[in-house]
């Protein structure tokens, strides 16, 4: 593999995306899903996030252009030089033509948009070409099934490079935003049990995985049980990604994709609004942890690898946000799926694990398995 | 002109504007000869050129456009320099 001069690379690992101009050769929606695939393909070997927008300026602009189109590298029509992009960099950095008089299909009758946006996109990453034939990083068009593919060792190599390995995050799984086909209750006591949001309510402390959650006293280790999510919260179904009380003001936040509701113990308050509310950047579409710090009266939101911290007094998110969380909460491993202050301690939630950390001593002080909080 | 295996002179002109053109785009660092500039025919840094090329793909370095190097010049492709840039 080979790197661009100077190795220039994304400093963020949440990239924004745009497909600005389409190609007449396939629909809209298979243009969205070639480039979402090709995406995937490296966000799968390093921890890097791709959140697509509609509107105005993304890291990565993409577009279907025609000969001489204002960038000094014009398209030569039909064959010849199919696509470029621009290593990572502010305004062109990062930006990602494809030569619209190519015949461009999902299959194999014309060039096969996935394959060559994976390419590309391998440049907008900051790798050159590759010398070895079997890289996808290599200068000539070969065919790639989208389906099954697996990036070739030579790039893995290289964005690794760039950017570390992907950890396996036992974290949250990216289900689909509603109840599964075939909801089954999980092992209660599965020892890999995580949950997807973890908070207070009034005098309760309630756990949510998939459509369960599990209601419990605070100190006491029995009575604990499992119920649908449903059966209390209707509008919330399945799958929330995050949660948290303000309990001196009696209400409760709930988060599902950029949407969240307010409650009063568990009375709904009104319709689902958005998260921008709290000032997310747009690219921000989902959280996957949220605390509310008492003493502080600040809100901990945790996104990808990073987290923001809002004012409940000020109602407004914090300046020099987002920070990352492993440099400040040393110790919490992997992405934080869930998190909630107890007794002055916050307890994050990480895959299989939930991390007791001191915030005097800023240092995890025990470890448990997640799937003891509901007495496994 | 480097001499192009048994091509006609009409074929071998066009191969080479072929070759002159791909050189000119993917082995050409910015800051070198400009695309406008006048560069002898078959001068050394095409040969030069056709040898980094040559060398990337893994070919024979000859300096020569012979067939197999023609071949990889008429391959589809990313329009990325393969020199850095």
């Amino acid at each position: 593999y080979r790197l661009f001069p100077g190795e220039p690379k994304w400093k963020k690992n949440t990239l924004t995306y745009r497909i600005s101009k389409y190609t007449p050769s396939m629909t809209p929606a298979e243009v969205d899903r070639a480039m979402e695939m090709a995406l995937r393909a490296w966000s799968s070997a390093v921890p890097l996030n791709f959140v697509r927008v509609n509107a105005g300026e993304a890291d990565i602009m993409i577009s279907f252009e025609t000969g001489d189109h204002g960038d000094s590298y014009p398209f030569d029509g039909p064959r010849g030089t199919l696509a470029h992009a621009f290593a990572p960099g502010e305004g062109l950095g990062g930006d990602t033509h494809f030569d619209n008089a190519e015949k461009w299909t999902m299959g194999t009758n014309g060039f096969n948009l996935f394959t060559v946006a994976a390419h590309e996109f391998g440049h907008a990453l900051g790798l050159a070409h590759s010398t070895d034939p079997s890289a996808l990083m290599y200068p000539t068009y070969k065919y790639q099934n989208p389906y099954g593919f697996h990036l070739p060792k030579d790039d893995v190599k290289g964005i690794q490079a760039l950017y570390g390995p992907r950890r396996a995050f036992p974290g949250k799984p990216t289900a689909p935003h509603g109840p599964p086909h075939n909801p089954s209750i999980p092992d209660l006591c599965d020892s890999n049990l995580s949950f997807d949001a973890v908070t207070m309510l009034g005098k309760e402390l309630l756990l949510f995985r998939d459509r369960i959650f599990w209601r419990r006293q605070v100190h006491l280790m029995s009575g604990i049980r499992p119920s649908t999510i449903t059966s209390s919260f209707p509008q919330l179904m399945s799958n929330v990604d995050a949660a948290y009380e303000v309990a001196d003001r009696g209400t409760a936040y709930f988060f599902k994709g950029p949407h969240y509701w307010i409650t009063r113990g568990f009375q709904m308050q009104g319709p689902p609004r958005t998260i921008y509310d709290f000032g997310f950047p747009r690219y921000v579409q989902q959280i996957d942890a949220a605390v509310y710090l008492k003493d502080a009266r600040k809100t901990l939101f945790f996104v990808g690898d990073e987290y923001y911290s809002y004012d409940e007094r000020k109602r407004k998110m914090e300046k020099d946000y987002p920070k990352s969380t492993e440099e400040e909460f040393s110790g919490v491993n992997g992405q934080i799926d869930a998190a909630v202050e107890l007794n002055g301690y916050i307890y994050f939630f990480s895959g299989p694990k939930a991390y007791k950390y001191d915030t005097e001593k800023e240092d995890v002080v025990s470890v448990l398995k997640s799937s003891s909080w509901i007495g496994c | 002109a480097p001499s192009l295996l048994a091509a006609s002179p009409r074929t071998s002109r066009n191969n080479y504007r072929l070759a002159q053109a791909y050189l000119d785009k993917y082995y050409t660092r910015k800051g070198g000869p400009q695309i406008g500039e006048m560069v002898a025919r078959g001068g050394n840094s095409t040969v030069k050129k056709i040898k980094e090329l040559q060398e990337f793909f893994g070919l024979r370095v000859t300096g020569k456009l012979d067939q197999a190097t023609m071949d990889v010049i008429k391959r589809p492709r990313c329009g990325v320099p393969d020199v850095a840039d």
